[in-house]
């Protein structure tokens, strides 16, 4: 399974559309401080199906719809989709017979999310077990958030241990 | 259960020695599970010495040492089950320019053995030098952010860029 | 006890505003006594808004964003009874080239008012540039540490120092 | 009270006597990952009478003293001293003669520490009283150690309350 793109809609500071291409060997996403890079890295934790608003940075799962800028109001819907290339077939058997899987989140202001594959909608669950299949995921190995790293050095003995537990 | 937690953790110690010797150019290391017979409830303490420097715990290492034995950490767990996709934020903040070095030699090598896409996000101008390709983002409207493709080699005249 | 907290946290809250503005080149903060009246007992609540973005908890703010108001809050509480001697180590790390050039410009200006002396660890080659004089650290016989004395346009040749 | 030199050795990798001197203005201390910077920064915290090994990255005061490395012994004792000048006569009583003050702190492997003011042996009170005056010291928001910012970051709401209580 590979990864083809990310596009971001109404995502934290990303209230335009905006579309990432994935492509092989080593992408840079560089800039100045608060410019959006780590919003990048979570909006594809939470399109993965992240359940926690506190590994947004949240409060609640609504802070990461846009709040608002001095310059322009507050969104009502956030969106998030990614472009998987399955000409592998290494997908779930429910969606394997598409050369191409879409994966998109969509959550509206005091109403949720709602996640849905080529479109058609699904739980969460199945989301997630697309990832888990293939060892990627909100919670993966694959996916160091920014700190995570600090997190590890201070981290407890059996904090540690839990880390080890994914490779099993 | 237990038994597949012995396993991985023998594969990932395996790993891990070897990552932290190409991480660190030399050196040795070591995982160990401590307090508990039963790895379940066991606690993971983490040895390390640097090229010329003795087994100390990790909280004795420096800074960057520390963070560099956390990226070996890290690195151990996902080689066990490579994904597609690997993604990190500012993983090299700590490092100073040769370890950053030995770490990009590093995700070359990944990038070979295991076709992994890597999302790297970075102020390291090392780092930024040795992508394949470079996003820029940028917040011309405050508090919007925009995705521009910054040329390679344009990258090193945009002072603002880190 | 009471009343001298209370007449300090004014104090530093006036300083906060102050710094923050000057490191962030604008935008806006408070600091807020929050969870009891007692201010013994009492949390203490950062707000921030860098210019451009609404007022937030901290936790909302990016890794840089984090790391500039907590420069600010140590030098607001330092400024309330300067100490003749200050030692940073590595508090640059978080932040890109313009943040760094603000938070030099704030230590110059400190220098200046308070006589201070400041020991700056770095990696970062922009808040090297704007020092006074520099020390190299090396360690050629592994694990025994050396001082030099860096020449300050030698200091940009030599790679390794970073 | 202005800080003229300090004076590092036996202390962790600085085996050898490490004289750095101290000027007005801007120093900066420079050097790859694990070369001993951070390793100053704690014996300047260590002679103004730091009393936590924790403090320090040890399990106990011993680890402050040079274990060896590949090519040398351990050594059995550590030393760091501080010479501050003192012609503003801002000291306390007790050795507010002075012109020049020297402070210095001796660790022994087994044996403890002992402090030293103009060679006259003190308490480790005594020196900490002295940098107490002046605001200084270990623990004063002067002294940032590598993780400090991060630290305060994570921290609790109470934990940063406590911050605050040094200005007062
Ligand atoms: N819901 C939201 N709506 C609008 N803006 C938001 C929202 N949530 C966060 N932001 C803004 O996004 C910015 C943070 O972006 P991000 O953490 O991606 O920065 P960064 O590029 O990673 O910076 P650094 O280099 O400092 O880590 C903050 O300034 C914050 O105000
Ligand atoms: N008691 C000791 N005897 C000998 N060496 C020691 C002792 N305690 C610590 N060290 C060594 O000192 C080194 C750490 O130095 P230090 O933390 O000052 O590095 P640093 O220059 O700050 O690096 P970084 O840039 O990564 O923060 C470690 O490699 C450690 O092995
Ligand atoms: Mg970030
Ligand atoms: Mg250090």
């Amino acid at each position: 399974m590979k990864f083809k793109s990310i596009r971001i809609s109404g995502f934290k500071s990303f209230l335009e559309p905006t579309e990432i291409n994935l492509d092989e060997g080593l992408t840079g996403i560089v800039g100045p401080n608060g410019c959006g890079k780590s919003n990048i890295v979570e909006a594809m934790k939470w399109v993965m199906g992240e359940s926690s608003a506190r590994q947004m940075r949240g409060e609640g799962m609504d802070d990461v719809i846009f709040s608002g800028s001095n310059e322009r109001p507050a969104r009502n819907f956030a969106e998030v989709t990614i472009k998987l290339d399955n000409t592998e077939k290494k997908a779930p058997a429910s969606f394997n017979q598409f050369d191409e899987i879409e994966i998109s989140r969509k959550i509206e202001r005091e109403k949720g999310s709602t996640y849905r594959v080529n479109s058609k909608q699904v739980r969460a669950r199945d989301v997630q077990l697309i990832f888990a299949d293939t060892a990627t995921g909100a919670r993966s190995s694959g996916i160091v958030s920014q700190g995570r790293i600090s997190q590890i050095i201070e981290s407890s003995l059996e904090e540690r241990r839990i880390i080890l537990e994914e490779a099993a | 259960g237990r038994q597949r937690l012995k396993n991985s953790f023998e594969l990932v110690n395996k790993n891990f020695k070897n990552l932290f010797k190409k991480l660190f150019g030399g050196g040795d290391a070591e995982l160990k599970l401590v307090g508990d017979d039963d790895p379940l409830k066991a606690g993971l303490e983490i040895l390390a010495s640097p090229p010329g420097k003795k087994m100390q715990l990790l909280s004795l290492l420096s800074g960057g040492e520390q963070a560099l034995t956390a990226i070996s950490l890290i690195f151990s767990v996902f080689l066990c089950n490579p994904a597609p996709i690997c993604i990190l934020d500012e993983v090299d903040a700590a490092l100073d320019d040769s370890n950053v070095g030995r770490f990009c030699n590093l995700l070359d090598k990944i990038v070979d053995e295991t076709e992994t896409y890597f999302l790297i996000v970075t102020h390291h101008r090392l780092t930024m030098a040795k992508m394949n390709r470079l996003f820029g983002v940028t917040m011309e409207q405050k508090g919007i952010s925009r995705l521009v493709s910054v040329d390679l080699e344009q990258a090193n005249k945009i002072k603002d860029i880190a």
